[in-house]
């Protein structure tokens, strides 16, 4: 099965380590300050793709994941989303090319299925950037918002800021991916609704691990006031989104890509 | 005696909080999420002045704090920073005009003697905006950058942010203020240096007290994990960016600002 998921937000915001604790490995490296700088010279945004086997119960996951370095990363970041939504159209174009071909070999599917957009923490509210990003990207694919470094905001100031976070892609229809609610399993659509309650997911993530106060060993933040901890509850969402990703949803989210977002594509590329 | 700070950065960067802790008053209000859209949309950055009276020991001392909400807030930001050098120079011909009267009456001042300009922390570098910003706004005022939100990195990554930023500011010929280290107080001097192998200072701002692990009652940011104290020199540099600009240095950076700063700004004039 290929798994594609993308992860766009501005420098800085936790992409690269996020990944990195998501999957426990080295996929990414977090670009050294001399080429990131040129990079912005160039004012460019790129895609970078990294690919990686996933091995999770009995079956095996052929996981590719998108890294956008340069969105929003400059003085003037006009369009930057542009790039971002021209590469998922490009996929689909990719996947109807291949299914329209007489003979159909195996199909290489490389349509992105989740495309995770991480939100800077700053405690108001999206940005005009975000916003606009969002409604463009969320358009054409499962778009999934997380805050990033959630070890920025207390508790309460979390809550809130979740809130004014959901009023603002309300009020601005941007569409985000939502785990289905008319199913039969009860038991699922209650899961559903939590998830969906806890939304936009609120992300730590750390490439090491520390000792707790108490002696713990966790991977996490070890500051001189105490330790965040990646996979707390009380402290982050990452386990939620771990879960939704990777273990509960993944079905969900690539038969959405498929049935929603591609047919849409397909559709509208029939027309002209 | 007229004393002006200005604030810069970002919306979210901590400014609002930090003025209202450095003063324990309620000065400056964030500004609700409407009208902080609404100005998004003219695509303005204000300059607001907030006037207070601060009693420090024996003397008295007319503050002013200029806050500048809308810069770096929009997708394009382009020369976002003019207002803010316009402001600063604006201050400097309102003196000038006053100075050149025949009959001098009390002159009053209202140029900027110090400019926090607040980092985002993301940990990695200054970003282009940032550079643009503080070499234009450093040729003309007394800049004192500061790394805003600093329990968002750990000791360790506070270092070598730290680090880096004093890099890119002498590489990229960025001036900043820095206390003076020619005196005869040899104590003085030995303070300044410290001061100076601090910047640029990290700091936590709060508009609460909140209670310690511990059971002390302190101005700072409760976790689930624990409390980032705002006076804790363990935690951040709040105390000495205060006494620097309340006590120790307010003469020097009024100094510099009329000998060094304005003095530049008169004989261009002249010379015009
Ligand atoms: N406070 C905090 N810092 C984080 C978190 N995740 C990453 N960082 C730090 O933020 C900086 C930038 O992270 P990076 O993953 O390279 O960001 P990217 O540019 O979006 O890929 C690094 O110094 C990380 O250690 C987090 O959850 N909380
Ligand atoms: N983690 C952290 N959050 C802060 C700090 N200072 C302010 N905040 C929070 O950041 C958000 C924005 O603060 P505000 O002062 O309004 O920022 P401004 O837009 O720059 O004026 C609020 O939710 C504050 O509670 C800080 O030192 N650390």
């Amino acid at each position: 099965t290929d798994f594609s998921i993308m992860v766009v937000g501005e420098s800085g915001t936790g992409k690269t380590t996020y990944v990195n604790t998501l999957f426990a490995s080295e996929m990414l490296t977090p670009m050294d300050d001399v080429t990131r700088r040129k990079k912005q010279l160039d004012k460019t945004v790129d895609v970078n793709i990294h690919k990686a086997e996933l091995e999770e119960k009995n079956f095996r996951v052929k996981l590719n994941i998108i890294d956008t370095p340069g969105f929003g990363d400059y003085v003037d970041n006009n369009e930057c989303w542009a790039p971002i939504f021209d590469f998922i159209e490009n996929q689909y174009e990719q996947y109807l090319i291949q299914e329209q071909q007489p003979v159909r070999k195996g199909l290489i599917d490389m349509r992105v299925h989740a495309c995770l957009y991480f939100i800077r923490p700053n405690g108001h509210s999206l940005k005009p950037l975000d916003i606009r990003a969002m409604k463009t990207i969320g358009e054409r694919v499962n778009l999934i918002p997380v805050i990033a470094k959630a070890d920025t905001l207390s508790p309460n100031a979390l809550k809130a800021f979740k809130k004014r976070i959901m009023d603002v892609i309300q009020a601005q229809n941007i569409q985000i991916y939502s785990p289905p609610l008319d199913g039969e399993d009860d038991r699922a659509t209650a899961k559903n609704r939590s998830i969906i309650a806890s939304m936009p997911f609120s992300i730590i993530g750390s490439e090491t691990e520390v000792a707790t106060p108490d002696g713990r060993k966790v991977r996490g933040r070890k500051y001189n006031w105490g330790v965040a901890e990646v996979e707390n509850e009380n402290h982050s969402d990452f386990i939620k989104l771990r879960e939704l990703l990777i273990r509960t949803h993944m079905l969900d989210l690539i038969n959405t890509t498929q049935e929603i977002h591609y047919d849409f594509y397909r559709t509208s590329q029939m027309k002209t």
